[in-house]
């Protein structure tokens, strides 16, 4: 008895190996596919981030403006070409929403008294582009006074 | 390591490819 | 002398002369009016001249066997039709007027030598209008040394107005002389300028060809940027910068 009993459980053993080996394979070819899947997502996206940097660079460039994704969900504007003396000297404030959701505008440096004014017309009218011109003027003014 | 690479692309998907994206539009819109 | 005369003469001897014209021969030359042109002259003698020859054969040939006056007559016109077209065409590609060219080169030879003789006679009147001049400078060079002599000897200042020649000192005289042709420098230096005006017309011409160039690109890349412009922003987000501040 003992003995078949014995015979019977490394049958079942066998069989168990044998399922257990099929669905490893099954599992590799998953990982495998996977994989190929993620990695040419991920070309995908490099190549996307790619283009997309390229861009930003070019307007950074043109623009002489940084825009940053800073800690506590704020954006920070950095504009340089603004000093003549020294075009690389960075003037910068930030930007979030208030519990509103409206438009907040904090931290210039150098401080600008007109900020507030600024921040007023751009909840009106919404005009980004606009705000962001008055603000290099503001800080243009700065440097020649 | 196949469920981080995952998430790394969905990351990349879902916030690091909007946020160029947006910062792309805004840079246009300026 | 005797010696001379020809009829002392042995046959073979003899001095020949020429043979008097006949009568009828220069008579054909007079009846040719002088009015008409040389070579036209000429020609009108040959044709006379055969004429006349025909007219002295016919009388002697009339007496001849198998003589027929009418078929002479038919030949001698044709003849003289023919003679006429030769004739015609001799003078009108210059062969007749080629017999007289000889005297016409003796013209043109006088017309030269009256030209040179002119020209002599204009050297000489310039070197004797010349020598008068040179005469003159020095009757006033002397005169401003007397004039600069006496005004020392009376030691007076007295304002003299002076020809500006007289300021000519032997060294001045020398440096005007030694002036340069400035008319010539300039005429020579025209040449130049024609060819840098032909320069300047061309890089004229290129530079309108770059501006137009110019103008054509800016207005290709304007288009172009205005499509591209439009297309990107149909796909802009109405509010990135909110999108962006949301995106955790």
């Amino acid at each position: 008895d003992d003995l078949l009993k014995l015979i019977a459980e490394v049958k079942e053993k066998r069989q168990e190996l044998t399922s257990l080996s099929a669905k490893i394979q099954d599992l590799k070819e998953e990982y495998a596919k996977k994989k190929e899947i993620i990695s040419t997502a991920n070309k995908a996206n490099e190549e996307r981030l790619k283009r997309l940097q390229l861009s930003v660079d070019l307007f950074k460039d043109r623009l002489g403006l940084e825009i940053r994704k800073i800690y506590g969900d704020k954006l920070q504007f950095i504009f340089t070409n603004i000093d003549p003396k020294n075009p690389e000297r960075p003037f910068m404030f930030s930007l979030c929403l208030d519990e509103e959701k409206n438009y907040q505008v904090s931290d210039s440096a150098p401080h600008l008294e007109c900020l507030a004014d600024f921040q007023e017309k751009l909840r009106k009218t919404k005009n980004f582009s606009a705000f962001l011109a008055n603000v290099r003027k503001a800080f243009t003014a700065v440097v020649y006074n | 390591e196949l469920e981080h690479d995952e998430q790394e692309v969905d990351r990349t998907t879902t916030i690091s490819i909007p946020a160029a994206v947006y910062v792309a539009q805004l840079y246009r819109r300026i | 002398r005797q010696s001379w005369r020809r009829a002392s003469m042995k046959d073979t001897n003899r001095r020949k002369s020429l043979a008097p014209f006949h009568q009828g021969i220069t008579e054909l030359s007079r009846s040719i009016s002088v009015d008409l042109a040389e070579n036209k002259r000429l020609g009108s003698l040959l044709l006379s001249s055969f004429q006349f020859s025909v007219q002295k054969l016919e009388p002697f040939l009339c007496g001849t066997e198998g003589f027929s006056l009418e078929n002479f007559r038919a030949k001698a016109s044709s003849l003289s039709e023919e003679l006429k077209h030769f004739v015609d065409t001799m003078e009108s590609n210059g062969t007749l007027q080629k017999c007289f060219e000889d005297s016409k080169e003796k013209i043109s030879d006088l017309s030269l030598e009256k030209s040179v003789t002119e020209m002599k006679e204009y050297i000489t009147k310039f070197s004797s209008e010349s020598e008068t001049w040179d005469q003159l400078l020095l009757h006033y060079q002397k005169e401003a040394e007397e004039i600069t002599s006496r005004a020392s000897a009376e030691s007076k200042i007295t304002e003299v107005e002076i020809e500006p020649m007289i300021y000519l000192g032997s060294s001045q005289r020398e440096v005007l002389n030694t002036k340069p042709n400035y008319q010539k420098i300039l005429q020579n230096h025209n040449r130049v300028f024609d060819y840098i005006e032909l320069v300047m017309d061309e890089l004229q011409g290129s530079m309108k060809q770059l501006s137009t160039f110019l103008d054509e690109s800016t207005q290709c890349f304007q288009k172009v940027s205005v499509q591209l412009g439009k297309r990107s922003t149909e796909q802009l987000d109405p509010s990135p910068a909110r999108k962006l501040l949301k995106l955790h």
